[in-house]
């Protein structure tokens, strides 16, 4: 009270090092940086607390300039494909996306296209038996089109509101993996293909700037429009999502909050800076 | 990598002026950065330069024909130093009759897996060895660790309707029954400020007593995994570290920044998603990774 603290070149530094430690990247940070230095010169601004204000806003600036998605058309098959590299939380994702929808009474379909590792369909069946939701899969080993192309009839044929399809777990630089995804992807537009196709990367909120790769490896072999961040229960930040929001305007659609089926929040960018200042 | 970007600094400059205190210090900068961008630790990476500064400015290195190499020598030793040096204690010669090993870690970093790629390591060795599945919370933990030890021919105890810490103390018993070499002890994801969590494993290495409590860490984890790491060794006690997922392109400085601030060996690198991709940690490879 009555105390403010001046933002001198050390508080900046202060600044520059909190944006680094949260994964936002060294060539962002200090871009930030300086922009908010030459607004709050401009404003006149010293105090501290006017400084993070703006710093604040521009992150939530960034954060809330993306393009707009509509992955949820209700006159429309909508077909949600969670993609990603490995362990970042798809499956659960997943699931917890199938238990939202139903509570806006949405008839959902889930497609098990991990047809790979280790009890992943094993995984998705608890899930799907635990949220009610019907699922298609496969065989261990069977080509995941050929259970995306089973779901794609199956999702029409019951006039599906929305098919969820998980993913294999597959880290971007794997070109053959990445070349499967622009299979799954062929066999969807050709099955549905009057859907609403909208594929969500999922990120983990722990990942550091390997997540900028991800996205662009990923975008690059399909319609990745929009992005899940998972695990900002833990006490990383995710900073990484600003440089890649600010490049791809890809908008935030989720965050993954935990373990449980509900778990999940929408993304608010408001909400979300908040908890980085709090 | 660093090599291209401290070219392109030193290349500014030219003859007599190459090497002066300022020309450094912008060397040290490029170095930051690149640093930085491979998920080194900010404090980590700020110490880092110190050592490099105090090696970088000695006349031998200012009288350099090639002031370029010399440095990135200077950083990749550095590295290398750091990372454990140049003979680093094989990870797979155990002393003693019994050996349980415990696996933890944050959710995702790939725990499981590791355990079936170590079990296959040590049974390939002629090791008797056992898995146990102490995830009880994960839907169909125990059934991907079932089907691992399934592929590679390992026994794994299972009890579906014990507590972590039960099934851990009747592993090691059964373990001991039957004169198994290696118990690969495979742990829950969780996180270090889930306290019942944290505490649930303190117990179960406590009732278990492992020769090695590793921390699995994926190579692509950013800034926090210093205080993930620190936290789990204050709370539990790790004696080494797995990182996971090197086969991808992240340079995984976080796996530098957790062995300088814990001190503890790198001890094992995934290499794939394959039972069989797992190697010894070399410090010479991490570290023209995280050199770019
Ligand atoms: N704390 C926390 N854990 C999560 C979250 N989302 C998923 N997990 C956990 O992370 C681990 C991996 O989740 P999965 O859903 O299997 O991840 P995945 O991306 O499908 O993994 P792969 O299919 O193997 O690539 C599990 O232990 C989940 O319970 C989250 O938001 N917070
Ligand atoms: N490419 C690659 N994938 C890996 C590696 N290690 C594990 N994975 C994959 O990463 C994902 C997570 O591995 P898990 O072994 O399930 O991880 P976990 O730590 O046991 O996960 P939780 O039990 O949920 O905490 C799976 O898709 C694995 O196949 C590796 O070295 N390389
Ligand atoms: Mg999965
Ligand atoms: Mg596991």
């Amino acid at each position: 009270v009555g105390f403010e603290v001046e933002a001198g070149a050390e508080f900046y530094d202060g600044l520059f090092d909190q944006l680094v430690l949260s994964d936002v990247g060294s060539e962002l940070a200090a871009k930030l940086i300086e922009e908010i230095r030459a607004r709050a010169r401009d404003e006149g601004a010293t105090s501290a607390t006017r400084v993070i204000e703006i710093l604040r806003s521009k992150l939530e600036d960034i954060l809330s300039d993306t393009e707009p998605i509509a992955p949820f058309d209700p006159n429309r098959l909508n077909v949600v494909m969670l993609v990603g590299v490995n362990g970042v939380g798809k499956t659960t994702m997943l699931a917890k996306i199938a238990r939202h929808l139903k509570e806006k009474n949405l008839n959902v379909l889930i497609a098990a296209a991990d047809t790979f590792r280790a009890a992943a369909v094993d995984q998705l069946k608890i899930w799907a038996e635990r949220t009610g939701t019907p699922i298609v899969s496969g065989q261990q080993g069977a080509d995941p089109a050929a259970v995306v192309f089973d779901a794609a009839k199956a999702a029409v044929a019951r006039k599906a509101d929305v098919l969820l399809i998980d993913t294999a777990g597959r880290l971007q630089t794997k070109k053959n993996l990445m070349e499967e995804l622009k299979k799954i992807e062929r066999t969807i537009t050709k099955n549905a293909p009057d859907a609403n196709v909208h594929h969500l990367l999922c990120l983990d909120a722990n990942t550091g700037q390997n997540a900028i790769s991800q996205v662009e490896l990923f975008r690059s072999v399909c319609r990745v429009r929009g992005l899940i961040i998972n695990k900002i229960d833990g006490t990383a930040r995710g900073g990484a999502v600003l440089a890649i929001v600010k490049k791809h305007r890809l908008p935030i659609l989720f965050l993954g909050v935990g373990e449980n089926v509900g778990d999940i929040v929408e993304f608010d960018a408001g909400e979300f800076v908040k908890a980085w200042f709090s | 990598g660093l090599t291209d970007r401290l070219g392109k600094v030193f290349s500014k400059w030219s003859g007599a002026d190459r090497l002066s205190e300022a020309r450094v210090e912008e060397g040290l900068r490029e170095i930051r950065i690149a640093l930085l961008e491979a998920d080194v630790n900010l404090k980590v990476a700020t110490e880092f330069l110190e050592s490099v500064r105090e090696k970088a400015t000695g006349t031998h290195i200012l009288l350099s024909l090639d002031p370029v190499q010399m440095i990135v020598k200077i950083v990749r030793d550095e590295l290398i130093e750091l990372l454990g040096g140049k003979d680093v204690e094989p990870p797979d010669e155990l002393s003693a009759s019994f050996n349980p090993i415990l696996l933890l870690g944050l959710q995702g970093s790939g725990k499981t897996t590791t355990a079936a790629k170590l079990a296959l390591h040590f049974k390939k060795q002629g090791a008797k060895t056992m898995l146990a599945a102490l995830d009880m919370s994960r839907p169909a933990a125990i059934d991907q660790l079932e089907v691992l030890a399934g592929e590679i021919d390992v026994p794994v105890y299972v009890d579906r309707n014990a507590t972590p810490v039960e099934a851990a103390k009747a592993a090691l018993d059964l373990a001991r029954k039957e004169g198994i070499k290696v118990l690969l002890m495979d742990s829950a994801g969780r996180l270090h400020i889930d306290d019942e969590l944290m505490d649930e494993v303190r117990t179960i290495k406590e009732v278990t007593n492992p020769v090695e409590t590793f921390l699995v860490v994926d190579a692509m984890t950013g800034q926090d995994a210093v205080n993930i790491a620190e936290t789990f060794d204050a709370k539990v006690g790790i004696t080494g570290l797995c990182v996971t997922k090197f086969d991808g392109d992240a340079r995984a400085g976080a796996a530098l920044s957790v062995k300088s601030v814990t001190g503890k060996p790198i001890r094992w690198v995934g290499t794939g998603e394959k039972v069989g991709m797992i190697e010894p940690f070399i410090p010479e490879r991490m570290a023209s990774r995280i050199l770019g």
